[in-house]
């Protein structure tokens, strides 16, 4: 554990109970998709399938539950509790359109062909784009709430300060992991253009809009 | 290294 591994693991941490909180607080999903929300229970869902065959550490397991127990609450009140503030018409991501292809390149490309690897693979390459119907979403409607991009904000440097931790281990630990290097890579480019608007606009008290 | 199997990280 370094520095930078833990306050990624913080900032994923804080972004998804940023989205439970706005949620709550506000009684409405709207603006969030619910596409991303369903890949990301997916991600943790095919990732955390070693809680049963590996232990790691009490705070690995912790985190793993969290995630999982989480992500299943987001869906609960997005697609349960809320469901009349689901804004599905601005939602229109084609999911198959990225789980069938990251399906097929985990068999192509992996550590290990072994069921738990490959689902393990999956979740590494459907997290890298599971943020796509977001964005998508946000281009759609030309803005998000504050809460909303500070969420993603929170998810976005989540990753990001998971490429320093990959520097830090790979010197210090000689530690590499290819496949997680590089969709972590394309996952925080995705969120260059986000990253720039946030800093420009909701750091200067404005409203995440997007230019016309 | 030999790539890495028994993932650690979250």
């Amino acid at each position: 554990m370094n520095v930078f591994r833990l306050t990624g693991d913080i900032a994923h941490l804080l972004a998804i109970i940023l989205l439970l909180m706005k949620i709550w607080k506000t009684r409405s999903c709207a603006g969030v998709s619910g596409k991303s929300q369903m890949m990301f229970a997916l991600v943790f869902t095919t990732r955390y399938l070693d809680l049963i065959t590996n232990f790691i550490s009490l705070y690995n397991t912790t985190m793993k539950m969290i995630f999982i127990a989480s992500s299943y609450g987001t869906l609960y009140l997005m697609f349960l509790k809320f469901r009349a503030t689901y804004d599905s018409n601005h939602d229109t991501f084609r999911m198959e359109f990225l789980v069938v292809p990251v399906a097929g390149l985990s068999f192509l490309v992996n550590h290990d062909f072994s069921p738990l690897e490959i689902l393990w693979t999956f979740s590494i390459y459907l997290e890298s784009v599971a943020i796509l119907p977001q964005l998508f979403m946000i281009s759609k409607t030309g803005e998000a709430e504050t809460i909303t991009s500070h969420y993603l904000f929170a998810l976005g440097s989540y990753r990001a300060l998971y490429i320093l931790n990959w520097v830090y281990r790979f010197y210090f630990e000689g530690f590499f992991d290819l496949i997680a290097v590089v969709a972590g890579c394309v996952q925080t480019v995705l969120y260059c253009d986000f990253f720039y608007l946030y800093i420009t606009k909701v750091w200067k008290g404005k409203k995440l809009t997007l230019p016309a | 290294p030999p790539p890495p199997t028994d993932h650690d990280e979250l």
